[in-house]
């Protein structure tokens, strides 16, 4: 989804 | 991956590098800010849970176990090894008055209400504010040692990279993470005054002093 997305920024 | 978040992770991990070997090589922690230490060690543990839970990369995971020990290591230096240089009574800034409203917020607004999207929320908002007491310490102090603003300059620089890797993410892939952008700016306009001040004489070779 959209917000795991943003989890492979630090 | 974009040359932004690239350039903003090394950024910051040459931050959390220049701390830890400011402390360690000059067996002091005078003018560092131990509780912003504390709040940065609060802000990787509760955002690196999903270390346990998922991986990513090798980059990914190896980054996060470097930050997190780094930023352990660090308030240990600074509370156990060298406590006896910690400077506690210009480090009073009220962290329960950062802690508190940001923990409220993380419930209140959250992509989702499960505890690891609540955790990452409460990260990603007590960053943005994370820095305070270190820059308030500075502000009671009325100076910072040369290399307390690199650290600093390298610190707040990761942010504003990270401002433009949403930029390019937004363009290229579609991609926005409205709670991170808007904790991001936040985190980056704080640093705005001390990024003249460093840009203005450090840069020129002066010392940091206040007020300017």
């Amino acid at each position: 989804s959209l917000r795991d997305s943003a989890k492979d920024e630090l | 991956m974009n040359v932004f978040r690239l350039t903003g992770d090394l950024s910051h991990l040459a931050a959390i590098i220049i701390l830890l070997l400011k402390i360690w090589k000059s067996r002091s922690c005078a003018g560092i800010s131990g509780k912003s230490q504390i709040l940065f060690a609060i802000v990787f543990t509760t955002r690196y849970l999903d270390l346990l839970t998922s991986f990513i990369s090798l980059y990914n995971t190896s980054m996060k176990l470097i930050y997190v020990g780094c930023a352990y290591a660090t308030v240990y230096l600074i509370y156990v090894k060298f406590r006896a240089t910690y400077d506690g009574n210009h480090d009073s800034f009220r962290v329960e008055f950062l802690i508190v409203p940001v923990g409220g917020l993380a419930v209140l607004i959250n992509h989702s209400f499960a505890p690891l999207e609540i955790l990452w929320t409460f990260s990603i908002y007590l960053e943005s504010v994370a820095i305070l007491p270190q820059l308030f310490m500075i502000s009671k102090t009325g100076e910072a040692e040369t290399i307390t603003t690199h650290y600093l300059f390298c610190l707040g620089l990761y942010r504003a990279l990270y401002l433009f890797n949403w930029v390019w993410r937004f363009y290229f892939e579609g991609f926005f993470d409205m709670i991170a952008i808007v904790a991001g700016l936040v985190q980056t306009v704080l640093y705005c005054d001390f990024f003249y001040l460093y840009v203005t004489k450090v840069l020129k070779g002066k010392k940091l002093s206040l007020p300017a």
